[in-house]
């Protein structure tokens, strides 16, 4: 049975693509066939996993707008598969908004690969737009990566909201699996704080454990690999490890 | 003569509302009459200074409805005044993509508000959409905050395409002030690397001095004040004075 979970929070800069892209590969290493979704014109994951987002000649911009099959878009790989996105994707927003069942787009486009897989990630865009619908839709269960700070817990109960949304209309059986904190400097009081907020004021179930913050997870980007690759023994990469362990037991 | 400066990144998280607030505060200790433009519907910028986004009756909003004035909402303050915003404005996105003039709603609302001030500083949310699109419409020029990392450096092109757009068809004489390094840490290379990266490759003016990262910055929001007011010697307030100093001759 394939759990498909889409990653979202709203809040910029919250590490949503990290965590996409570092989950699958641990998910992979523990023997899950995973499939990653780049829902973000920005393309961040595309880059991120070693594909030039605009030197690729399709990518889920092309599924949205019907003129070719997920399964022609999809980057195979020797860890986690891709669907890749580019700024195009964009221009799918537009789109998007005047056409009928819009929000079930991505659900439809999945149906005939998504069972190839174990587990799918959807990484999301800032923003609670058409796009991020859409993942919440298709999705299974919402994971929210948030920053142990003041200004990113402000968006998590608006995320809360949304998927209430959802769940009345798209997609009855949305559930959220919970948070996971990231960038944590458990140095501060600050993260300490708002850990205990977000679970307090959201009853948003944090699932353990945070995630360090490290410069040697922001240079993997750059070398188009994760942290687990870039750094394997690093605390940061230890954590994601242990984060896909515990939420394999929920799936 | 008043400078508008919309500060964007459509990366998400990268100190853009921080930037805005603390920069309106260390201006207005210059002696500068400011006024803040919330345009995100997080309205973390409405949050950070100490407004309750979900308790204002109008915001931004029901200006761009045309229900109100720009004067009728501003919140006059101690220091910089504010244009607050709310979670509905996410609504004017789907209610200005059909208008005509949807670019100008800003700027035509900004008209009889704006020379009350020297400086006008817009938030903008991780966006490139028809908000940011008013907001590069209505300003003068543009300053990009930018965090010294990989996944942040791919946003910079992407943005100095859409000002090019935005130059051509609705806005002449907008041109970029610069970019200004947020987070910084000093101590890593990727940092020093990619500021390097983003001065050749985009040919980007970046504004001294970097801001170095500091929890300090990250708590403020919490109290309702900017690292100015919360850790007033600190290494980040200090840099944000003197980067208030550098822009105010480029004005
Ligand atoms: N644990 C960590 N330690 C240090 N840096 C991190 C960590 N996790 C993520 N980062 C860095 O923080 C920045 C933001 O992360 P990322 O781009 O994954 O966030 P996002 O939520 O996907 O952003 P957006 O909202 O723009 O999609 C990136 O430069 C990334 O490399
Ligand atoms: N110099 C700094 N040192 C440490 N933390 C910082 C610094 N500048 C900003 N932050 C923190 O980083 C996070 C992101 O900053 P902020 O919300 O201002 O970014 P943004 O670009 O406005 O995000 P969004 O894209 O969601 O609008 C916040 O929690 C903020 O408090
Ligand atoms: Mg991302
Ligand atoms: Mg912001």
């Amino acid at each position: 049975m394939t759990s498909v979970i889409a990653v979202a929070n709203q809040k910029g800069g919250v590490a949503k693509t990290t965590t996409v892209h570092t989950l699958a590969e641990a998910l992979t290493d523990l023997g899950k066939d995973v499939l990653m979704i780049d829902l973000d014109p920005q393309a961040c994951l595309t880059y991120a996993t070693d594909s030039d987002p605009d030197s690729l000649d399709q990518t889920i911009h092309d599924v949205f707008l019907g003129r070719t099959t997920a399964a022609d878009v999809l980057i195979t790989r020797d860890g986690p598969d891709l669907l890749p996105s580019s700024i195009d994707l964009a221009g799918s927003e537009i789109h998007l908004l005047t056409k009928t069942g819009r929000e079930f787009v991505l659900k439809r486009a999945l149906a005939d690969i998504k069972d190839a897989y174990d587990v799918v990630l959807i990484d999301c865009g800032p923003s609670l737009g058409i796009l991020t619908v859409n993942a919440l839709t298709a999705a299974d269960t919402v994971l929210i990566p948030f920053q142990a700070e003041t200004l990113s817990d402000r968006g998590v109960g608006q995320l809360l909201e949304t998927i209430d949304d959802v769940r009345n209309y798209t997609n009855e059986n949305l559930s959220v699996l919970g948070g996971v904190a990231t960038m944590f400097d458990a140095r501060t009081n600050l993260g300490k704080r708002v850990l205990v907020d977000v679970t307090e004021t959201h009853g948003l179930n944090v699932i353990e454990p945070p995630i360090p913050r490290s410069v040697r997870v922001a240079e993997a980007p750059g070398e188009g690999v994760s942290v687990l690759q870039h750094a394997r023994r690093s605390r940061s990469a230890e954590a994601y490890r242990e984060l896909a362990v515990n939420l394999e037991k929920m799936l």
